[in-house]
């Protein structure tokens, strides 16, 4: 607020943090409850930044003892029966994107004078293992010192919790005490609750100094090749990450825009971030480089390997790039494809080694083919599933919707690169995200009569420090789940896992349910199922497309996920024509543009839960400033 | 600097600017009732553009509540607050929220100032950063009175005077000398004065662009808007 008496009059007195996980799959929970001292009407803010791999699953606000709770819809329905709000157009709407990892979901609300109020948000969401750990964030930000502040962290790790680690962003010396932690061999606890002294930026402020990221890093144990199986109420989930692999050699080829477009911070970025990755690049692979404007420039006619000669050939290359031309993505794709071919023809390349296409391109294509949809099908017959295709995207003007499907069409993944000073880091850390596959055509097998409606279980590669999730339906007897298989190919041949876990480990499992939510098997199923069939939805046919879509809405519905699909209508207690508002998911395409000065304003303000006062009256102001 | 005056009554808005060599102190408002002033020194640029006009803004502004013992100066590095015997200083890149009996302050981190007198008028200064290797332009501040309404009538100062009352005239509107800058006449405080339309920005909402707020421009630094000339409103200190 630019109002300093309204940060007085409105004051949070509590904000919760409540997180829960069970086996990776969190459950978080924030409560904020607010009263306005003022003897006038306030407007009241909650903002909260949510992970974007994160699902709302619900919201509720308590007003003077009644609770309006938000209601999880069809979009399309939602949308329809609510024209007045979405006639508002992105006003109507309380989630916006927030920089690269979060969301922000954002409600206001009129509070009587002397009233209180209660917010409450739920989301859930998968952690995702990347480099060989899990991640819990949770960004705190309280505009003002709030009265009991308390952040709390139950993980629930059946598998043994191998390390947990927590920092926050803001934790200064002072308050790094202040972190509890609590491990044992399968339960994590993380507390943090600062006192209102302990909050205060300066003796006399208000101001927090709570303000950043609240970060827990933790791994499991990995005692089993095959995995760990865990099955509840009817629903089984299986993870995937075997350690102690020999890495598989891979033959990489990078595919870099060197247009125009590139021209100033983004190819200085990205030559610095390609001089790092070839310095890491390992003795036993194979990779080329080819550069693209208006034409097709091939650093080396073939695929060659990593020595260090060649290494330093290529730095000297990478050193040479400079912006020009247009854009010719489709003639350099297909160039890419052509070379991993010829080098698969030739058996110049290491047995059992994978190969990948790796694009970093910024812009819409403008020169040859530049019909998306042909470039797209050329790219996918061009392929035909031989080799993954990972398309890195510069910048915020980019058609990610496009790279996207390419990306997924070949069994690769898009990622956006937020122009910043960290772009080459961004760049450098999805490299090494790849950098190390274990293993390839891995497939995951259960008895047939035993379980239904699996989530993927076939995956083109599996990187070291990544987790393959499988999770599905017990439909016979339990204990035949357990009796799973995992066929893939490693560097030193076929490899074959048998899961060996006794049938009567499982019972003790999850005898503490205080640590557990009952369901969170089913849900984790519901989750993993919705995502992909949201990615199929990028890359199927239209066909495909309707069954997935109308699939991942019916469990939308039925979990109360809000998911791209749906919408949640949040009810004001207002009779305005504005009181009716929508909390819609978005997607990565739907969330680009920069944060304009306005909104940087906000997300630099804006607080885990934030209360300002914004005046309605807008009265006239004297001034002097500068021309 | 260019100063925006709204005349709510009329929803119209005068503009004017005053220029004066760098390091001159403006008593920009005072009050004798509540016991408020507002001084302010000016800067101008590092070094003069010859081809150009010498321009100033303000660099520094003094604060000062009689009645509660309370002196606050701000400058475009840092932020000074003097409370009885208490003293305090802030950077601009520190976000603070002070509330004390009767006055409430907060620093809005690299971009803005409020400073609340108990229930009376509310100040917001801007800042304005300049890229520092910038050849000419350096750092200034800008000055906006929110509520003036609530100071009392007797308020005067280069801004002061117009926090109540004012009302004029605008008639014979013709072609100026820029084609899209129309002249006229305004009559105001049984003057007669040729004016521009033209517009002047507002910083507080976006301080990269401003908003633009159109209005009559009065020529040669305000004389006949203001009482008297810009240099009878010129101070030793900024206290």
């Amino acid at each position: 607020s630019s109002d300093p008496q309204a940060v007085f009059d409105i004051e949070i007195y509590s904000l919760k943090v409540d997180c829960k996980v069970t086996s990776r799959f969190a459950r978080s929970v924030i409560t904020s409850r607010v009263v306005n001292r003022a003897n006038v009407s306030r407007e009241v803010f909650f903002d909260v930044d949510l992970p974007k791999t994160a699902f709302i699953t619900n919201f509720s606000m308590v007003i003077d003892g009644l609770t309006y709770v938000g209601v999880v819809k069809e979009k399309a329905a939602a949308k329809k029966q609510y024209q007045q709000a979405v006639s508002q157009g992105q006003t109507a709407g309380l989630v916006k994107a927030s920089g690269r990892k979060m969301e922000k979901f954002t409600v206001s609300v009129n509070i009587a004078a002397t009233k209180k109020v209660t917010f409450e948000l739920t989301y859930e969401e998968l952690l995702k293992r990347n480099q060989g750990q899990y991640e819990l964030l949770i960004r705190v930000k309280p505009k003002q010192i709030v009265q009991h502040f308390e952040i709390n962290v139950d993980i629930y790790e059946p598998q043994g919790i191998r390390f947990l680690d927590a920092h926050g962003t803001f934790v200064t010396n002072d308050l790094t005490q202040l972190i509890e932690k609590t491990v044992t061999e399968t339960k994590g606890h993380v507390s943090f609750s600062p006192t209102v002294d302990q909050q205060r930026s300066c003796p006399l402020c208000q101001t927090s100094t709570i303000d950043g990221d609240f970060v827990i890093n933790y791994d499991v144990n990995w005692d089993t090749p095959a995995g760990d199986i865990q099955i509840l109420n009817g629903y089984f989930v299986h993870y995937f990450a075997p350690t102690n692999l020999k890495r598989l050699p891979k033959n990489v080829v990078f595919v870099i825009d060197q247009s125009t477009s590139m021209m100033g911070t983004r190819i200085k970025q990205t030559k610095e971030a390609m001089l790092a990755i070839l310095a890491d690049i390992h003795p036993d692979d194979h990779f080329s480089i080819i550069s693209f404007d208006s034409t097709v420039t091939k650093w080396k006619p073939s695929i060659i390997e990593a020595t260090a000669e060649n290494i330093e050939a290529a730095k000297q290359y990478v050193n040479s790039l400079y912006a020009r031309g247009w854009t010719n993505i489709n003639d350099a794709l297909l160039e890419a494809i052509s070379m991993l071919d010829e080098a698969m023809k030739q058996h110049t390349l290491t047995e059992h080694s994978i190969s990948l296409i790796i694009l970093l391109s910024d812009g819409d294509p403008t020169k040859g083919e530049t019909n998306r949809a042909q470039i797209q099908s050329n790219v996918k017959n061009g392929i035909g599933g031989k080799y993954p295709l990972y398309c890195l995207g510069f910048g915020y003007d980019l058609d990610y919707s496009f790279i996207e499907k390419m990306a997924l069409e070949n069994h690769g993944v898009a990622r956006r690169i937020y122009e910043d000073s960290d772009s080459a880091l961004q760049m450098q850390g999805f490299y090494d995200e790849v950098a190390s596959p274990l293993l390839s055509q891995i497939e995951l097998k259960y008895p047939e009569n035993g379980v239904a409606d699996l989530t993927e279980r076939s995956f083109q590669q599996y990187y070291n420090g990544s987790e393959i999730v499988v999770a599905g339906r017990v439909t016979g007897n339990e204990l035949d789940a357990y009796n799973m298989e995992v066929i893939a190919k490693g560097a030193e041949g076929d490899l074959f896992l048998k899961n060996q876990r006794k049938e009567q480990d499982q019972e003790k499992t999850f005898e503490d349910p205080q640590y557990i939510f009952g369901e969170y098997t089913e849900r984790l199923w519901a989750y993993l199922t919705i995502q992909q069939l949201l990615s199929k939805r990028v890359s199927g046919t239209p066909e495909e497309k309707a069954n997935n879509t109308a699939r991942a809405l019916e469990l939308s519905l039925k979990y109360n996920f809000v998911t791209p699909l749906t919408s949640m209508v949040v009810t004001k207690p207002e009779d305005t024509l504005d009181s009716t508002m929508l909390a819609d998911k978005l997607t990565e395409a739907e969330s680009r543009g920069p944060p304009q000065d306005g909104q940087a304003h906000r997300v630099s303000s804006s607080p885990q839960s934030n209360y300002h006062y914004a005046s309605r009256y807008i009265p006239p102001v004297t001034s002097v400033d500068g021309d | 600097p260019h100063f925006i005056i709204p005349v709510p009554k009329q929803n119209d808005t005068i503009c004017f600017n005053v220029d004066e060599r760098p390091g001159v102190i403006f008593n920009l408002v005072r009050d004798p009732l509540t016991g408020i002033t507002v001084n302010g020194q000016t800067i101008g640029d590092k070094k003069i553009d010859p081809n150009k006009k010498l321009n100033t803004y303000f660099g520094r502004f003094g604060i000062v509540n009689e009645k509660l013992g309370l002196k606050l100066e701000v400058t475009t590095r840092s932020i000074e607050i003097t409370s009885g015997k208490e003293k305090m200083a802030f950077t601009w890149s520190d976000t603070v929220s002070m509330k004390q009996r009767s006055f409430a302050l907060q620093i809005n981190k690299e971009r803005n100032l409020v400073v609340m007198m108990g229930d009376s008028v509310q100040f917001v200064i801007v800042l304005h950063r300049v890229w520092k290797d910038h050849p000419f332009h350096q750092d200034y501040l800008g000055f906006y009175t929110i509520d003036s309404h609530r100071l009392s009538s007797k308020t005067h100062g280069l801004l002061g005077q117009f926090y109540h009352d004012l009302s004029f005239e605008v008639g014979e509107i013709h072609q100026g000398t820029d084609p899209e800058k129309p002249d006229a006449m305004m009559m105001i405080k049984g003057q007669e004065l040729t004016v521009t339309r033209g517009w002047q920005r507002d910083y507080r909402e976006d301080i990269k662009h401003g908003v633009q707020v159109p209005c009559w421009f009065v020529h040669h630094n305000g004389t006949g808007l203001i009482d008297g000339v810009h240099s009878d409103y010129i101070v030793s200190g900024i206290f």
